[in-house]
């Protein structure tokens, strides 16, 4: 493709990202360094800050269609601190999915791929896509939470008992990393597409247009990172190298929650994550 | 397979929000 079609691609992609993704990297970054006018996250460090939290968590949310309403977790008032707090998570997560969802319908071409393919295109990619997501909301302190309206603490996350505790460090290791390839939200908007549209993933039927399809998104990516980055002449190497890593931490985080699943008797794990994390790894 | 991911399915076929 020429370089210009290419740059009409990234822009909309780029539109197609804000569009779908209410927390971006650039909001993100105002409010971890207090640029947001006087409109401070609220900070969840103890049990007590996370009780009174709860509003602000549930305060926000994106509209929910009829059919996801019904499958929903039930609220738990009396339940254990770490099974409250892996449940608000979980409900994040399933409204980030639906997120990605949508952005990945927006990618030229996806919607004409085969159906079946589509799925496992998306069943694969998505927890790739919202662990780079929350990168950006991480620093070493702590993490962005629904929305930018909470902070939690990397030490309350820590805090939590054995294996809840173990679930988000690793993620907080990774984005330290990626965090220092400094991309903006157009590289971001890029390289989701990248990540979605992976010619080998297990038990795809058509595989040739799903990588003609990256073949296109690459070459953008290539093209958008050496004009935004010229200073950094091996952004697009480096960048591709982290998909490597993405594949392991979330074939950790599946294991981790199919022990979960096994140890934590009440533990509810959301209808739609079980189905994405059914059979993944 | 789409028979196994219903809500997957069912979001995929379902037409944008922001696309009406």
């Amino acid at each position: 493709p020429e370089s210009a079609d290419l740059r009409a691609l990234s822009r909309q992609l780029c539109l197609s990202y804000h569009r779908h993704f209410p927390l971006t990297k650039s909001k993100a970054k105002a409010i971890l360094s207090g640029k947001t006018h006087g409109n401070s996250p609220f900070v969840i460090h103890d049990m007590k800050s996370l009780t009174a939290g709860q509003y602000f968590i549930n305060c926000r949310q994106l509209p929910v269609l009829e059919h996801q309403r019904s499958i929903l977790p039930p609220e738990e008032p009396a339940e254990e601190l770490e099974l409250s707090v892996f449940r608000r998570i979980q409900f994040r997560s399933a409204e980030a999915v639906q997120e990605v969802t949508e952005f990945t319908k927006s990618i030229p071409g996806f919607t004409e791929l085969d159906m079946n393919d589509q799925v496992i295109l998306l069943k694969y990619g998505v927890i790739e896509v919202m662990t780079t997501m929350l990168a950006p909301l991480m620093n070493k302190d702590g993490t962005l939470f629904a929305y930018g309206q909470i902070f939690m603490t990397r030490e309350f996350l820590k805090s939590l008992r054995k294996p809840f505790c173990e679930m988000m460090e690793l993620k907080f290791e990774f984005a330290a990393k990626f965090n220092l390839l400094e991309l903006d939200d157009s590289d971001m908007a890029l390289f989701f597409a990248v990540i979605i549209l992976s010619g080998d993933r297990p038990g795809l039927v058509n595989v040739k247009p799903i990588e003609d399809l990256q073949e296109t998104v690459l070459q953008a990516l290539e093209l958008q990172l050496k004009t935004i980055h010229p200073d950094c002449p091996q952004l697009f190497a480096k960048l591709l190298q982290k998909m490597t890593d993405l594949r392991q931490l979330v074939a950790n985080h599946v294991r981790l929650i199919h022990l979960l699943k096994k140890q934590e008797l009440q533990m509810c794990l959301h209808p739609l994550l079980q189905e994405i994390m059914r059979d993944l790894y | 397979l789409t028979e196994r991911h219903k809500i997957l399915h069912r979001l995929l076929q379902d037409s944008s929000p922001a696309e009406g």
